[in-house]
């Protein structure tokens, strides 16, 4: 099975080959490819031949061929449904983000556990109530949550997500989270990038 | 010159063994801290390697001597002052964020070009007026930016800010900018761990 940390490349090669594709583009590659997102040659062929043989030597390979391999690959060549937890200030910009289109996914329930907040309208959606998201989630077909309440509750509401059904969780709660394995969960921590450019500044 | 695909792997290093360190943990092995991370034990060994002979064979290295190390290299023994640029839903979220303690940032100013947003409160800051950043940079040490704005006007306000001393930015709108080489960029692409998640869900 292939490891981790090249699944974890694939997003970014898909997101500069669909730029360039949108630029025009037909084929590209593998010191192009690094070129634009800071990897060698090398290293670009060494993840893609996990795969298959995508490119002949000479000629490169096929962007929208690769683009299809990767959406394939990924299984974003098709729409996945997110459950957003917390309705704050967060929740309000996720729920607003236009960064989902055409990428594979869109938010599809919002819930909170204030009372105050849950019949209100936020976008296009009236947030739903957290106490009921097992039956909300019931025949939904969502397996994927996007965390945004407080750090606090974090942990708690993780566990009740799991139990209802979910089997990803992106967390933005600055709190890793111990869950069953099986239950994949990544992280936007921007400490992570903030200290990756303070590497660079004088 | 260090890569940057390993500069970019430091900060999980250091949140990693800063985790082990508030467990009461003092010394660990390449094997263990790549289990932690997803890395193999010798991808470990080749990133630290490039900075020092930090471990010793068969005693490991030791977490307070390596954080110590990390923070140097990534210059985070020292306090970073971010400008938060847009004061919208995000940017409220960002201003009450608890995930910059003790990691060497924090926010020291807010602007927003709303005139109904100026001068209002957001947790510790008063909203200052986005036309005078060149004005309120000036002797203030800030060269990081955080970028909550909507995504049309990112480019032009990046733009701005790079005239005005900011020397990296984190963006958080879903659109990649055109800089200055020189000028670091780094983004918060929530699209990038979704469809890192994906891979794995049957
Ligand atoms: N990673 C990032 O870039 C980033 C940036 C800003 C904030 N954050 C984090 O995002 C989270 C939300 O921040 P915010 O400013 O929107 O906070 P907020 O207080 O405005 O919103 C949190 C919401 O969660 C709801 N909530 C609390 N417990 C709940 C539960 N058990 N079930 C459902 N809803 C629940 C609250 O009612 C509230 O509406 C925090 O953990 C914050 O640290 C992350
Ligand atoms: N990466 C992520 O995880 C993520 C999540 C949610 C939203 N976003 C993005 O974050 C950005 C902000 O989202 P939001 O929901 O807070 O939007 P918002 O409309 O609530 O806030 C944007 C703010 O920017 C201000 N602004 C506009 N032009 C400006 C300028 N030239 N100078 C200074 N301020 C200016 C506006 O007055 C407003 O207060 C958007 O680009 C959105 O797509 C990213």
């Amino acid at each position: 099975s292939i490891p981790d940390i090249i699944v974890g490349r694939l997003p970014r090669y898909l997101q500069a080959l669909q730029r360039m594709h949108q630029e025009g583009r037909h084929t590209t590659s593998s010191k192009e490819l690094g070129d634009r997102l800071g990897y060698t040659a090398a290293q670009i062929r060494k993840d893609l031949s996990q795969f298959g043989e995508f490119g002949k030597q000479g000629t490169g390979y096929s962007i929208p061929f690769l683009i299809g391999q990767l959406q394939t690959i990924l299984k974003v060549d098709r729409m996945w449904d997110i459950l957003l937890v917390g309705a704050g200030s967060l929740g309000h910009a996720i729920a607003n983000y236009n960064g989902f289109a055409n990428r594979g996914f869109r938010i599809a329930l919002i819930v909170d556990n204030d009372p105050n907040k849950i019949g209100t309208k936020i976008a296009n959606f009236v947030v739903q109530d957290a106490s009921q998201v097992k039956a909300l989630l019931f025949g939904s077909g969502i397996k994927i949550a996007m965390l945004t309440v407080p750090a606090s509750n974090a942990q708690a509401v993780a566990e009740e997500l799991t139990n209802a059904g979910i089997k990803a969780i992106l967390n933005y709660a600055p709190v890793p989270l111990s869950l069953p394995k099986g239950i994949h969960v990544e992280y936007i921590d921007p400490l992570i990038q903030l200290q990756h450019m303070t590497y660079y500044i004088d």
